[in-house]
């Protein structure tokens, strides 16, 4: 049968595409997507974000975005920009309260599209945001583009850890370089005491990263801000952030 | 075209089937999943619980198991048992660190498989812990067998509550009655001052169960023990547990 890789083709304009991935759902993988665009963006670099996760997006509260991007004489999607981005997902064009209940040849046909007919210009990075799994989206991405590297995100215990390695075995067989791993919510620090809760564990994906040779790319504590924010479209790379949180 | 529920059938001997979903991930579906089904166990009752997280399946991990099902004469798949619970998980079948890379019609067909081949025997209920999102995972369960209620897991803020309510859509469309919504990691006590924080926000779940007219089924805080001993394979209600977590 055919090369599942042959039709394999780079995004006109594009440089570099960057995957976020982590195997684990709700451990930072978007919060964390959003604000590497915004810090590239910040650096000068032109930037895309493209919201992978067709089952639950979301980049549309995450950016504060609820107008539908228009579509070019030539059929092509006009991404939204804000922060100096260009943006593309599915919870621009769908109703937030509306259930996506796609088979596999749907959701391929859709990120196929959101790669190839997004009107997305010169760009440095084109960041993937990719949901859980390692599924048909995930596959469905590998095998229609070239992606440069991907980042890992994860929280500090096994149950997350585990997935993450998953995520980081599927880049090994279809060749994709690690860039390296993030261990997000890494520790908590008490508003009130000052004192230190690891309420998810610590550690653990330093320790992923040096036992399989990936670098690791720094913590992240838990800082409720950030999901206030998050709810709000207020990304915290547009304020004055914790010094360790823009570090990483 | 046919009615794709035409082939619904229950599972001989298996009085009802629970879903537990959340449509976002990482909220505690799978640490409520396994604590319902052992609660359940703990009152008499015969329980099945079935790990439907095929990309991520956390079952073997919280549950401390790592055997191999056997598989009966007739062909059947024999459930592994622990704490009184019959348990199925892909991640019986192949090691921990395989990403599973499947499209989606092999995923339907393994999920028809763990619904129809498994040996269950007589269960009073059959739990089915959901991965997130809404595809072919959930639309295979939904269309094979019929499902008595499902349970809605959400944390507090917005960006999880969206995925929430696309879960509860779609169980509308497909008139599975919902039992009700919990509220995970709805607050945090330091255990250095006892004073609390909203790290993820606090009473948003409440909020959506009482707009969309559903049970609201409780809070459960967020203990770093629930965690530590997730990752060891001792679920919490196998101890000695903090009153608010066991009464929901
Ligand atoms: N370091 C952090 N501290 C506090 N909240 C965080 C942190 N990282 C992420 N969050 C919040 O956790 C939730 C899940 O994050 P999200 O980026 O959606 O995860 P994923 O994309 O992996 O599902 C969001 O509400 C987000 O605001
Ligand atoms: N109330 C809680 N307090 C502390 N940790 C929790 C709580 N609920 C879940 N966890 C931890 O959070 C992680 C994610 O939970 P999990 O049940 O795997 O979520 P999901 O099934 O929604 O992906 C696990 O490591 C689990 O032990
Ligand atoms: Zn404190």
């Amino acid at each position: 049968s055919k090369n599942p890789f042959e039709d394999r083709a780079p995004i006109h304009g594009v440089k570099n595409i960057i995957a976020v991935a982590s195997g684990k759902g709700g451990v930072g993988k978007s919060t964390f997507s959003v604000n590497l665009a915004i810090s590239l963006a910040q650096q000068g670099k032109k930037v895309g974000l493209l919201d992978a996760d067709l089952f639950g997006p979301s980049v549309p509260t995450m950016m504060g975005i609820n107008k539908k991007p228009d579509v070019t004489m030539k059929n092509k999607i006009v991404p939204i920009e804000k922060f100096g981005i260009k943006l593309m997902s599915l919870g621009f064009l769908i109703p937030e309260d509306t259930p996506v209940i796609w088979r596999g040849p749907v959701v391929m046909q859709v990120i196929t599209q959101f790669l190839k007919d997004v009107d997305w210009g010169e760009l440095d990075f084109l960041v993937v945001d990719l949901p859980p799994g390692t599924g048909d989206i995930q596959l469905t991405l590998v095998q229609t583009v070239p992606i440069n590297f991907a980042i890992v995100v994860s929280t500090p215990q096994d149950i997350s850890l585990i997935d993450a390695r998953k995520s980081l075995g599927m880049f090994d067989k279809v060749n994709i370089p690690i860039f390296g791993i993030v261990e997000n919510m890494s520790y908590f620090m008490c508003p009130h005491c000052g004192k230190r809760s690891d309420i998810f564990k610590h550690g653990g994906a330093k320790d992923t990263a040096e036992k399989l040779g990936v670098n690791f790319l720094g913590e992240v504590p838990i800082v409720p801000e950030i999901c206030e924010l998050s709810d709000k479209g207020e990304p915290i790379m547009t304020k004055d952030v914790h010094q360790e949180v823009r570090s990483v």
